[in-house]
């Protein structure tokens, strides 16, 4: 049986938000460890890598091993009914046809309960060996949703260059180009504005913009966002959360 | 012109 408090039903809030536009079907695998989500975007080019570890939650329990086959719209739909304040618990059974959603106000005596029936859902877990990065960047994840946003309404490639002195975003499109250039910088009072920039290689890389877009919809579950680069290889985007991380693995485009 | 590539290219087994 699984059993997931958590002290705010935002974070599931926000954890749905950020990958609902990239995949709309996916296992949430359930062990004493926490929970797990893998996933891989309809065009194979975006992957999904998701740990809400134990300590994220209030109170858990799962005794056994539970895979909850959950269609993102549909329980995006219940999740958002949920006060961002409220208590969030998960329930389920060991071979469930449902999971239970409860919330609780925390002043008042409300309790809402939802029940999202279960998908079987072909899991076909990738492991994803330790990847060798070239380089890389850890800056505030706001200023890099930003840059996002901006460069993409020029052009729908957005190049990503790393030098050992700077990062560069730069895009270049019909009507015109453009780019922003970053310097490394420690801020001493709020080390998450902070840039960081670490290099081994320098960086030349080219991504489709409407994955990156979708990536930092997972910018309000972290201050920071550290992108993992490496020579005509996937790219690592991850933000991290209170115990586990979200992590999204894109494929780069280049010349044949 | 760039290509878009997929990452089944890099992970064997997607």
């Amino acid at each position: 049986m699984l059993e997931g408090k958590f002290e705010e039903s935002s974070l599931m809030k926000k954890v749905v938000d950020a990958i609902k536009d990239s995949v709309k079907l996916c296992n949430f695998n359930c062990t004493e460890h926490g929970v797990t989500v893998q996933a891989v975007d309809d065009s194979r080019v975006l992957l999904i890598s998701l740990l809400i570890g134990e300590a994220s939650f209030e109170e858990y329990r799962c005794d056994r091993n539970i895979t909850l086959g959950i269609d993102l719209e549909s329980f995006n739909k219940i999740i958002k009914n949920g006060n961002s304040s409220d208590f969030l618990t998960l329930i389920a059974e060991d071979s469930p046809d449902n999971v239970l959603i409860i919330f609780e106000d925390k002043k008042k005596d409300r309790v809402s309960e939802y029940s999202l029936k279960l998908m079987d859902l072909d899991s076909d877990f990738l492991q994803i060996d330790d990847m060798e990065f070239d380089a890389t960047i850890t800056m505030p994840s706001s200023e890099f949703a930003k840059i996002t946003r901006d460069l993409k309404t020029l052009s729908e490639s957005l190049q990503i260059i790393v030098t050992k002195e700077n990062v560069k975003f730069s895009s270049d499109g019909d009507f015109g180009t453009g780019n922003v250039v970053l310097k490394g910088f420690v801020d001493m009072d709020k080390p998450d504005e902070s840039i960081k920039i670490d290099m081994a290689r320098p960086i030349n890389l080219t991504f489709g913009a409407k994955y990156i877009a979708d990536i930092v919809k997972g910018t309000s579950l972290s201050e920071s966002v550290t992108i993992k680069l490496a020579d005509k290889s996937p790219a690592l985007f991850e933000y991290k959360l209170p115990s586990g991380f979200l992590r999204f693995y894109l494929a780069p485009k280049f010349d044949e | 012109h760039h290509q878009q590539q997929t990452l089944g290219r890099f992970f064997s087994s997607l």
